[in-house]
């Protein structure tokens, strides 16, 4: 049995990098956004600001909760709400460097995480799909 | 070190029992599916048929693509359209007393996995926290 040591591994090897990454950014209208997610078909993607700063996360969940607070006819108030609105920006992030031990903590209740820099600029994400990959391919194959 | 075993553990001893897994049935219109999986937060639930037995998957994707589809007169179809139409009916699922060794082949590629007897009834899921919180028990508390 070989040694299971994630506390060796760092984020930065296994994450997703930042130009494969799908988002939206903070002024962008609910529309957009639900015509990336649906083309994408990921059921959430990471908010950035105009300067690629982190500053959340928005969901479908998020945008059809809203289409149905609105009216039948309102549904084109989708252009003038913006993501700002709607998104969670109360999230965790990971910093480069950090090991996967530590992304595993945090893979338990997330989908994934985003990977930062000392400035907040997104890196890349971390999804538990990459995670699961490598403790298969560490134990079975 | 512990040896890393999930060949000894069992998917029964693991998974979410069926009384607490959100479903929905084959005849239900997309407007009862849409509901239960927003009132749920899931983006994503097991399709039963009326006697229990497992169907496939019905996801958020799924309706909103859909929805996408339909003119804005015609959103009522929602209550037409059943379940039945949308879904996505080739999933692989596990069978009682299966291993999480193998659940964690078929979690790479999926959120979550529908457990079955050998009547094909939903005996319950495991899903990709419900494994990652054993891995972290494991070996990091
Ligand atoms: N277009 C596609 N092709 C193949 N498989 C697909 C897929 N979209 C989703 N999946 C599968 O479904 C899982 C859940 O996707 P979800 O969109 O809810 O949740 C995703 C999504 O919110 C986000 N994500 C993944 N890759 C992304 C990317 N390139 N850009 C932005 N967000 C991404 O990370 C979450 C976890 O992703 P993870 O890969 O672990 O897990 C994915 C993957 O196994
Ligand atoms: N109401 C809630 N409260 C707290 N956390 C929540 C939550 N809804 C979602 N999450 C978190 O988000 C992850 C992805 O949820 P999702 O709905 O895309 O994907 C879910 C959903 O499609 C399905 N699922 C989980 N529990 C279910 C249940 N009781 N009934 C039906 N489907 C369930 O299995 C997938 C994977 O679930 P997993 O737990 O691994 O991973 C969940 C969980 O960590």
């Amino acid at each position: 049995v070989t040694e299971f040591d994630l506390t060796q591994k760092l984020v930065n090897e296994y994450m997703i990098d930042s130009d494969k990454v799908a988002h939206v950014q903070l002024n962008n209208p609910l529309k957009h956004a639900l015509l990336v997610l649906t083309k994408t078909g990921y059921n959430a993607v990471p908010v950035l600001d105009y300067d690629g700063t982190f500053k959340g996360l928005i969901s479908k969940s998020h945008i059809i909760e809203k289409m149905f607070g609105l009216d039948q006819i309102e549904v084109d108030l989708l252009d003038e709400i913006t993501v700002k609105h709607v998104m969670d920006n109360d999230i965790k992030t990971l910093q480069l460097g950090e090991t996967l031990e530590k992304a595993l903590h945090l893979l338990i209740d997330h989908n994934f995480v985003c990977v930062v820099n000392h400035s907040n600029i997104m890196e890349g994400i971390l999804t538990r799909r990459q995670l699961l990959k490598q403790i298969r391919n560490q134990f079975y194959q």
